[in-house]
């Protein structure tokens, strides 16, 4: 944080686009900037609203050279942006340099990227140096825009001055405007707590649940809860399923139609690939859970309510799939969230609920809460 | 032949990290030239605290790196202190 730590007293402010860069659609800058904002609304109590005239909270303007704050903009390169902490007057404030070529994309100088961190610095966040932060000062360009996802110092810098995001207000709609369902931290010990989908990594079990996972490793008793980002920036949030074949040292990780690749914390390269890559029909848009056998060397895919095999020696799909879950996993609910194998028997996590499976006696042998993993 | 060709540039490239670790680090303005005749290990203090901050090799010299750092596009807001 700033010296003295200054942070806005109340959780809703106002801002204000007071000019925009000829480098853009007047359209798009207000998408940047409305993007910008809700990354730090997605990891807070904060709310945002525009305004068209009068002293917002946050002013935000494009300016060339000497522009009234005694610190001039350079031309090109070099400088470009500065913002002001929290407070009255010009605190808060958000100035671009005009002289950069503001873009959309990931060529050039991206405005939501410079947006996202100068609005930080109007929240009340310094500079970091951690390289992955939002809040480093130096500019670097993302590759992958749809990515994008801050890092866990800044979420912990932001929320070190104003919490974390409120559940009332995450169910709040709004009569006119519906309010999106945001992401908040979630809690292990929820009796309601569901996995979005689990997977062994290197011998580590990884609980994915949103934007954040939490590893249970053999060298901490406690689960740690993580961003995804934190660990591999181009994954995505809310996933669908996760893999490991150690054999190849490789989680797969599935979201839509899209799988990715990692090992230890590398995304390989090659992917997203589509599903349907798999050898799976048009008609699956997305796979529920996954769970490699590497004795036998065959993965299986939960959707809906059957499962499909594949062999990762001929990396195709086997004949005589899909069949039900209920047929060859009896007593399993038919709708899989993760499925994980550990001490000879397969989890099945459906919900708040787990499945433990013995597949040598083919039934359910026990149903525990799914959270009983991370010590509840 | 520029006879003085090596030297320019390390003067110049010295002025490029005075004027970044007064805008960006707090190196106080008014004693540089102080520093620059007499004594360079204020500046080189704050070219380590420099390099720490942005994980860099923390050699108080001005090497490659740093100087490929410094010509990076960066937010005028400075990494120690405040506006001043």
């Amino acid at each position: 944080t700033f010296p003295g730590t200054p942070k806005w007293s109340k959780t809703h402010l106002t801002y204000r686009i007071v000019n925009y860069t000829p480098d853009l659609p007047r359209e798009a800058v207000d998408a940047a900037i409305e993007k910008a904002l809700g990354v730090w609304k997605e990891v807070t109590p904060l709310t945002f609203s525009r305004m068209d005239e009068g002293e917002a909270d946050i002013m935000i303007s494009f300016a060339v050279g000497e522009h009234g704050d005694f610190y001039p903009f350079d031309g090109p390169g070099a400088i470009l942006a500065h913002a002001y902490p929290p407070g009255s007057g010009i605190h808060g404030d958000v100035h671009f340099d005009d002289d950069e070529k503001w873009t959309e994309k990931a060529a050039g100088t991206n405005l939501f990227f410079v947006a996202a961190h100068e609005l930080g610095h109007a929240l009340g966040l310094m500079h970091s140096a951690n390289p992955e932060a939002l809040m480093y000062p130096v500019y670097r360009s993302f590759k992958d825009l749809a990515s994008f996802r801050l890092s866990q110092d800044d979420v912990d810098g932001i929320q070190f001055l104003y919490g974390s995001p409120t559940t009332p207000k995450n169910n709040y709609v709004a009569p006119t405007e519906p309010v999106p369902p945001r992401s908040k931290t979630p809690a292990k010990c929820d009796p309601a707590l569901s996995f979005d989908a689990v997977s062994t990594l290197r011998g580590e079990i990884l609980f994915f649940k949103d934007r954040y996972f939490w590893r249970r490793s053999h060298w901490s008793a406690e689960p740690g809860l993580h961003l995804i980002s934190s660990f591999w920036p181009s994954l995505p949030s809310n996933l669908d399923a996760a893999y490991e074949v150690s054999s190849k040292d490789t989680v797969f990780v599935f979201k839509g139609n899209k799988f990715w690749a990692v090992r230890g914390n590398e995304v390989q390269a090659g992917y997203p690939r589509n599903i349907h890559t798999l050898g799976f029909p048009s008609t699956i848009r997305k796979i529920d859970a996954a769970i490699s056998d590497k004795e036998q060397k065959k993965t299986y895919f939960f959707v809906e309510d059957k499962y499909w095999r594949f062999d990762e020696k001929t990396q195709s799909m086997e004949r005589g799939f899909p069949r039900p879950i209920e047929d060859d996993f009896p007593g399993v609910e038919p709708k899989v969230d993760a499925v994980l194998e550990a001490f000879g028997f397969l989890y099945f996590f459906s919900g708040s609920s787990q499945y433990e499976f013995d597949p040598n006696a083919k039934r359910v042998t026990h149903i525990f809460k799914t959270n009983s993993w991370l010590l509840c | 032949y520029p006879v003085n060709g090596d030297r320019e540039e390390e003067d110049s490239n010295m002025d490029l990290v005075q004027r970044y670790l007064e805008n960006y680090y707090n190196l106080t303005k008014k004693v540089e030239n102080i520093y620059r005749r007499r004594d360079s290990s204020p500046i080189d203090n704050k070219i380590r605290e420099m390099q720490k901050f942005l994980g860099l090799e923390v050699t108080g010299k001005l090497d490659s790196s740093t100087l490929e750092m410094i010509r990076k596009p960066r937010c005028g807001v400075p990494d120690v202190g405040h506006f001043t």
